[in-house]
């Protein structure tokens, strides 16, 4: 039976059964906009219209990942710029297959963020300078990181209680990335504008607020989705 | 598990239902969704004369008057599927991301000779 199992998840392009955290953790999140894809893909799957094609995206492919950061905070206060935070992003795109063609790679940085004061509840928004840059290689002690970093996107972002979005096509970076020993992530720069910026005691190093007990979600959360192509398992239509 | 469906006359070549279920194959720890899927199966003989409702190919009719003058040398045709279709899964890699994946021809929809 092993060698069956091993021959079908072959077939079905995974080099071994997938062993996810399981119960020592809590099962991560399926994100809702892949239920509505994984629920189109029931309906449509009797038409075969467009084998492989992901129309949410309009691009070819058969598979989508949502990819998560494992990168980490750098640090609540960065020594490079005194008023930032700054978070690694990084995204594993070795779980591709060779074989695979990347068509998209989207970036979605979700900021979480809760007022502190009834003053800062008052404003309703708070405005950051959000920059994003690509590391081009690793840095080394002593030496000034900003160095080894490319800007990708620098915007001004008006951050909403609760919830704020910055996304971004990341497609020719990830691309990139898959060259093995050439991907080394990204970094997320997030500045607080205003007249008294220090006074936004907004962001605190490992990802949670600490005063909050309530408040247990990730502040800045990162997620990128990729789309591929496995044209191995995609035959073209047969002629009638 | 298999449900024969009782054909008359005879045990003619058609799709047969099978129902695969990830519980029952131990997938259920990464497998999302669905919980299973109607994958079918071909079963049955492609006698002589192949009718119409076989969906034989002119090679099985061919195969099939072959067999019918040296049945010793020549075997029936097979049946086989005929038309596939996919199915997609929702399931947690390695990492812990949740993948979309679309997979062709898991489903059996037609069966013939």
């Amino acid at each position: 039976t092993n060698r069956q199992e091993q021959l079908l998840l072959r077939s079905l392009g995974l080099s071994e059964r997938p062993r996810p955290a399981g119960s020592l953790q809590p099962r991560r999140h399926v994100p809702s906009a892949l239920w509505r894809m994984f629920r189109r893909a029931e309906k449509l799957q009797a038409l075969e219209s467009q084998p492989c094609m992901v129309s949410e995206y309009g691009v070819r492919g058969n598979i989508v990942r949502y990819i998560q950061d494992q990168g980490r905070m750098v640090s609540g206060w960065s020594s490079s710029c005194q008023a930032c935070l700054e978070k690694h992003l990084f995204f594993n795109m070795s779980i591709l297959q060779p074989v695979e063609m990347l068509s998209l790679a989207h970036l979605e940085i979700k900021l979480h963020w809760k007022p502190l004061s009834p003053v800062q509840l008052l404003q309703g928004s708070q405005a950051i300078s959000a920059s994003l840059y690509k590391v081009i290689r690793s840095t080394l002690n002593g030496t000034n990181p900003k160095v080894n970093r490319r800007l990708l996107l620098s915007q001004s972002v008006q951050l909403q209680p609760e919830s704020t979005s910055i996304t971004m096509d990341l497609t020719a970076v990830a691309e990139s990335w898959r060259k093995p020993g050439s991907n080394y992530g990204l970094i997320l720069e997030l500045l607080p504008l205003g007249p008294h910026p220090e006074e936004f005691f907004l962001f605190y190093p490992g990802n949670s607020l600490p005063l909050e007990q309530d408040f247990t979600f990730p502040l800045v959360q990162a997620s990128l989705v990729a789309v591929s192509l496995n044209p191995n398992r995609c035959r073209s239509r047969q002629r009638r | 598990s298999a449900i024969h469906i009782p054909v008359t006359p005879s045990n003619v070549c058609k799709a047969r239902r099978l129902y695969i279920s990830f519980k029952d194959v131990g997938w259920q720890d990464w497998v999302i969704a669905p919980q299973g899927f109607m994958a079918n199966y071909c079963h049955g003989e492609c006698p002589f004369p192949l009718s119409e409702s076989l969906n034989g190919t002119n090679h099985a009719i061919l195969q099939t008057l072959v067999h019918s003058l040296d049945p010793e040398n020549t075997p029936q045709p097979c049946c086989v599927p005929i038309r596939l279709s996919s199915i997609s899964m929702l399931y947690y890699d390695n990492n812990d991301n949740v993948v979309l994946q679309h997979y062709q021809d898991m489903v059996v929809d037609e069966c013939g000779c």
